[in-house]
């Protein structure tokens, strides 16, 4: 599903290099469920937003079920993503002057949904996250978890065949926590290919595969039970 | 040194009342070292924000080293916050067309240092919390925990007495944030009074005090032996 090779990010700042990603090679299949760690800066979100589509490499080639990304155009690359992939940022990216209601709502305007439909999914996804109470509020008016939850749920609403989290749980107490983390395991097993980015043990556990990055390059990737 | 007494902050959200505060009476003495947690929404932000200065409440007090802070102007206001408060928050607010080094001079700025110490003190702190080669990038061109890292940084230039630090390790690997709790412990055994937001009990057990927070109240606050 995902063929990553060869891939490298480079960015110039004044006279400085940097190598955000330095030679990376990746598979992930289908149904996949990956948890990527690794310090801060060591390019996790780059990859991210690489496998997202929403970023192109320096050099080298990403391959999106079978689908050569750099070849796509604006609409066509805009249209895989609505419809495939559903992105948690790691600074959530909510359009400030608009309800949680109508920020989740988003993904499904861009899919040209009725309003009638729109309506019900969004509120049945604020729902899963814990947030009915709070589906009027903006996001000023609502906690740093609250709007993690929101980014959350907006990743979920068209109910995509890749997830891509980036730090979901960051702002979250455990009990909350949880209760993401249970949307994605049901999710992984319902099928679909979840990516996390994680910098905690117990979010990782949950996921078949750990693959860990440093300066730039994948330095480990192994299997294990998840939970 | 913070004695908060029947504080209530409610807010207004269309038809609904929301009570982000519901009666919180609080003593904090120069010197401790305490973690506050709680889930998502309980009102651990709104706190912290009052106490640091930046908010007031609907309804009861706040003294300050025995200012009656709701009593101050704007401008001295600003001064206490300038000279004793260091505050991480949990959403960072860097100015987004500013080098991590011009963010973290910022305090100094306002205190009207003279500008060769100012940088001086600036590098100083940016190499403490890691970031020496990231120091003329925006933020923009930074990842999440470099970000995070440049606004502890900013919070700790001016050596404040007080330093109030919302959910500061939420986008840190464990080696970052184990780096980034060294600072704190340092300054908490410098004798300056240090208050932590956090969700992960790692972090919480490096301070000597736990508050816990539920809808907006206090539900639980014990001595613990700190690390
Ligand atoms: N400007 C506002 N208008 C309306 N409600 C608000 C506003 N700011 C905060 N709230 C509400 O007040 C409650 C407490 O918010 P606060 O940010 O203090 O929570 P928190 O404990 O810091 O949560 P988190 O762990 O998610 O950061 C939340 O339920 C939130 O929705
Ligand atoms: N636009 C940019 N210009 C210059 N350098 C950049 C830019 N974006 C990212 N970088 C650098 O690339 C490196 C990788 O960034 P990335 O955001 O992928 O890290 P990360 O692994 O997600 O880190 P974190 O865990 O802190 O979120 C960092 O060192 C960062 O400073
Ligand atoms: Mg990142
Ligand atoms: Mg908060």
């Amino acid at each position: 599903l995902i063929e990553v090779r060869g891939v490298h990010k480079l960015y110039t700042v004044g006279s400085q290099e940097v190598r955000a990603l330095d030679g990376v090679d990746l598979d992930i299949r289908r149904g996949e469920y990956v948890a990527i760690m690794g310090a801060s800066g060591s390019g996790k979100s780059t990859l991210m937003n690489l496998i997202g589509c929403l970023d192109t490499p320096t050099r080298g080639s990403y391959r999106l079920d079978g689908l050569a990304v750099e070849r796509l155009r604006d609409e066509e690359l805009a249209r895989v993503r609505n419809r495939q992939i559903g992105f948690v940022f790691q600074t959530f990216h909510l359009l400030p002057r608009t309800t949680a209601l109508a920020n989740v709502e988003l993904p499904l305007v861009y899919a040209r949904m009725p309003r009638g439909e729109r309506h019900e999914l969004a509120r049945k996804a604020i729902a899963e996250v814990g947030l009915s109470e709070r589906s009027h509020h903006t996001p000023n008016e609502l906690s740093g978890g609250q709007r993690q939850r929101v980014a959350i749920a907006r990743a979920l609403v068209n109910q995509p065949s890749i997830l891509l989290a980036d730090e979901p749980t960051g702002n979250l107490d455990s009990t909350t926590s949880d209760e993401i983390m249970e949307l994605f395991d049901r999710l992984a097993a319902a099928g679909k290919t979840v990516i996390l980015v994680t910098h905690e043990d117990d979010i990782a556990e949950h996921a078949r595969r750990v693959i860990v990055m440093r300066d730039g390059k994948v330095i480990s990737d192994r299997q294990q039970p998840g939970s």
